[in-house]
């Protein structure tokens, strides 16, 4: 086949010939999901009336909600070995991922690396992270508390007053501490995150999450100055980690999708601490 | 103390609006990060100094303390750490900070792709080494020699324990010779 498939027992990702992620088979299971990285162009209001704010390091507020894609075609090298299997993509050329699923893991983990983000073209840019999947999650989707309770969320809702969504994406963005998922009545696909990011579900089946930004106005909160961080002069290069779990949806006495990723979060976010040592033995003598 | 004080301190300046939302001005937010990496390294010192006191607390029958440096690498992130790049043979010693016991794939950045990893009963580990993604290895300001990640599990690091793996520069190469891409499909 034409396709490359990673995974072990337990999950397997198949990339197209184009290189993006294309289809999970996890928990007996197989579901059409792919991946990609988009970008949300800035908004640069004038910041005198309340409304029009830019986005900045207070607002997240894409222009006309325009979106562009990283790249219509991934160039990658696939890497398997006894212990883990990889596929390293290129999207772009301050957009890269590796794909990598460890032989007794029961998720994949997607280690990303975004930036130097461009403003040549002096547009401010919103870098997301977006998983679609055939669930039919029906306008639902769940958000973490700061890494404990899952909120629910519906698109273009609020739990407690009739909203008035001015802004379709911004309006439907959450924070994500840990984790964010949804499901239908057969399937769960959810993403556990290193870091806290915004996040959303914008179709049914599709969670997105924001990865890295650069901007180039004020948003007129306070701050006085864009969310333009540079190191050695460059915009900053971003490096992080989501987790992919896909599986049954249904509640099994056994084992629910739910308790493993909340094990894996924890490990993930709480993994132990490393410390190196010079060491003049051989090993007979270290033992 | 002066060095746990000065950390509780740092935390606490941590937990201003602007630092957990990231609304402070770029200087700021640099003072931050300097601010935590002087406290998480004044605090390196205590952590060796325990981590010495119970490996030889462990060892019973050792004569002289092993003085174990216990060096952190802050850029394992990029794939980057002096100890594991520049010594044929080290020990890394890992730490579970959780109250149950964990198996966790490890990565360490070295220079090349034969190594040997023995774990603390002296068993020979099996071990990967994937090649740093060409993405990060290019990074400018990236200043390390680390070609490879060596991959192994840590299996059952005791809660609230610690285990240490001896990682030596094999001059055997492995079977499987050097990690190289799957051929393209066409």
């Amino acid at each position: 086949s034409s396709y490359t498939v990673i995974g072990n027992n337990n999950i397997q990702l198949t990339f197209d010939t184009n290189g993006f992620l294309a289809e999970v088979t996890a928990d007996g299971m197989t579901r059409m999901i792919s991946q990609e990285f988009l970008y949300y162009e800035a908004a640069t209001g004038n910041n005198a009336e309340f409304l029009n704010r830019s986005s900045g390091a207070y607002i997240f507020r894409p222009d006309n909600n325009q979106i562009r894609f990283a790249t219509d075609e991934v160039t990658i090298e696939v890497y398997k070995g006894q212990l883990v299997q990889e596929v390293h993509q290129k999207f772009n050329d301050w957009i890269s991922q590796v794909v990598r699923v460890y032989k007794q893991s029961n998720h994949a983990e997607f280690e990303w690396l975004v930036g130097p983000i461009p403003i040549k073209d002096n547009i401010g840019k919103e870098v997301i992270s977006r998983f679609k999947s055939d669930i039919k999650s029906d306008g639902i989707f769940f958000t973490d508390s700061n890494g404990r309770e899952m909120l629910k969320r519906k698109r273009n809702h609020r739990e407690t007053w009739n909203v008035k969504i001015h802004e379709s994406v911004a309006g439907n963005y959450y924070p994500v501490t840990t984790k964010i998922a949804l499901e239908d009545t057969t399937a769960r696909m959810a993403i556990l995150t290193d870091r806290a990011q915004g996040g959303s579900s914008l179709e049914d089946g599709v969670l997105e999450l924001m990865v890295h930004r650069r901007l180039l106005h004020d948003d007129a909160f306070g701050v006085g100055e864009a969310l333009n961080e540079t190191e050695y002069g460059e915009g900053l290069i971003a490096r992080g980690k989501h987790h992919l779990f896909v599986g049954q949806s249904l509640q099994r006495p056994d084992v629910s999708l739910k308790a493993i990723e909340r094990l894996v979060q924890l490990e993930t976010l709480l993994p132990s601490w490393k410390f190196f040592s010079n060491v003049s033995y051989s090993s007979d003598q270290w033992l | 103390d002066p060095h746990l004080n000065f950390l509780r301190e740092t935390m606490g300046i941590m937990q201003h609006h602007d630092a957990v939302t990231g609304t402070e001005k770029q200087k700021v937010a640099l003072d931050y990060a300097k601010r935590m990496s002087v406290a998480l390294r004044a605090c390196s010192t205590n952590i060796r100094s325990v981590l010495n006191q119970l490996s030889i607390a462990s060892d019973r029958n050792s004569q002289e303390p092993s003085k174990f440096e216990f060096k952190t690498c802050t850029l394992l992130n990029i794939s980057s750490c002096a100890t594991s790049e520049l010594n044929k043979r080290f020990a890394l010693t890992l730490y579970n900070p959780l109250a149950h016991s964990v198996n966790e794939y490890v990565r360490v950045p070295v220079k090349d792709y034969n190594y040997v990893v023995i774990d603390p009963t002296g068993k020979v580990l099996p071990v990967q080494a994937v090649p740093v993604p060409k993405a990060v290895s290019n990074m400018k300001h990236r200043n390390s020699s680390a070609q490879y990640e060596l991959v192994f599990l840590a299996s059952s690091l005791p809660p609230v324990g610690y285990k240490t793996y001896y990682i030596e520069k094999s001059e055997t190469i492995p079977a499987i010779g050097k990690p190289s891409p799957s051929p393209k499909k066409t």
